[in-house]
């Protein structure tokens, strides 16, 4: 068994969801924040069968898209820089960020 | 060491954590969201000595049980199905689904 | 590839995250909670090269402090023990919880 953990943009999270429910997948999803960009995301957890790994990377690739996301730069406090400057900045954001873990052991109870 | 990832119902979050601390194993809490039920659920992260993997999951098993929960099936916005037959479906959901991982390095600092 | 799962305090969460990105780190940020204390911390998950790996660790190690926090007992509802003896207890914690999982396969899409 491997555990699939995949941090996907908000906007696809549902989609994802339900197109893995579909394929009869299941997950345990995780709101989290974006290092970089300071902004929500989501993190999935997937427990899958070795011989079902590629298909859940097929479907995590298929339901996820890479979009640009604008960038607020952070103003600081003290007002020194000129806030007219601070124009957002695009920055392009992958669909989504994959790590495969091997579980050693899993249990339900 | 091994890290162990249990899903737990929010039921039984505290009596798992009050029964974990009671036999001094450390643990961090996440708040998490069934794929399936899309209800609120918690993800437990343990990390545990290789000789006391056992005692761990036994303590899981013990204070995590199993219920039925009605899921209420999603009617479309537009109206389309007669919402007054979006009756409540019970599902059984288990008391635990626990993952456990290798750990090859653990620090504290 | 290695995955990082670092449980810090949130005094340090912003610190850190700000060190990762200056240093070319890339992480995701959740929301935690502590089993003993109960109160908010936050988990890190840091995905690095091997080669990376000592240097996050060391940066980690730099940026999150040990600090005393303190506890609160917790007071039976029932209102039985004295509630003006229920001082809060200070609690030494440590600046980083870190665990180091290997990572069988990445993918971004
Ligand atoms: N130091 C830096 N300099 C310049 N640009 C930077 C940068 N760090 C990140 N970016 C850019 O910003 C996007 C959003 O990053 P963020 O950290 O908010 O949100 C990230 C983060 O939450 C997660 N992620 C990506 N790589 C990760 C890793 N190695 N470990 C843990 N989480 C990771 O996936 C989200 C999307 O990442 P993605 O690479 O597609 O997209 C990234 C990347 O294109
Ligand atoms: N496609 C499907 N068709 C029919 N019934 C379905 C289904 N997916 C889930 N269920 C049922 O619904 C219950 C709740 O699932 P949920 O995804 O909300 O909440 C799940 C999920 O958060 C987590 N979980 C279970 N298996 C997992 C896995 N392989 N990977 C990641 N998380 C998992 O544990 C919770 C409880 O799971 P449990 O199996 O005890 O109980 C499940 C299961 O009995
Ligand atoms: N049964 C017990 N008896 C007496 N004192 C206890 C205790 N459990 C914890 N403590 C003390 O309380 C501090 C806060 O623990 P907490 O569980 O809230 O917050 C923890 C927890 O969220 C996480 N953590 C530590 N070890 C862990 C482990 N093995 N697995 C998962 N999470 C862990 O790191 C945070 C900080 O841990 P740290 O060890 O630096 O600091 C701990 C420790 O000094």
């Amino acid at each position: 068994m491997k555990l699939v953990i995949a941090v996907v943009q908000d906007k696809d999270g549902n989609k994802l969801r339900d197109a893995l429910i579909a394929q009869n997948f299941r997950a345990t999803k995780l709101a989290s924040t974006g290092g970089f960009l300071r902004s929500g995301n989501t993190t999935f957890l997937i427990g899958v069968e070795d011989h079902r790994l590629d298909q859940v990377l097929d479907l995590i690739k298929i339901n996820c898209r890479a979009r640009e996301q604008l960038m607020t730069p952070v103003v600081p406090l003290d007002g020194s820089s000129e806030p007219a400057s601070a124009y957002p900045v695009p920055v392009q954001v992958g669909g989504a960020t994959v790590f495969v873990v091997d579980i050693l052991r899993f249990e339900q109870y």
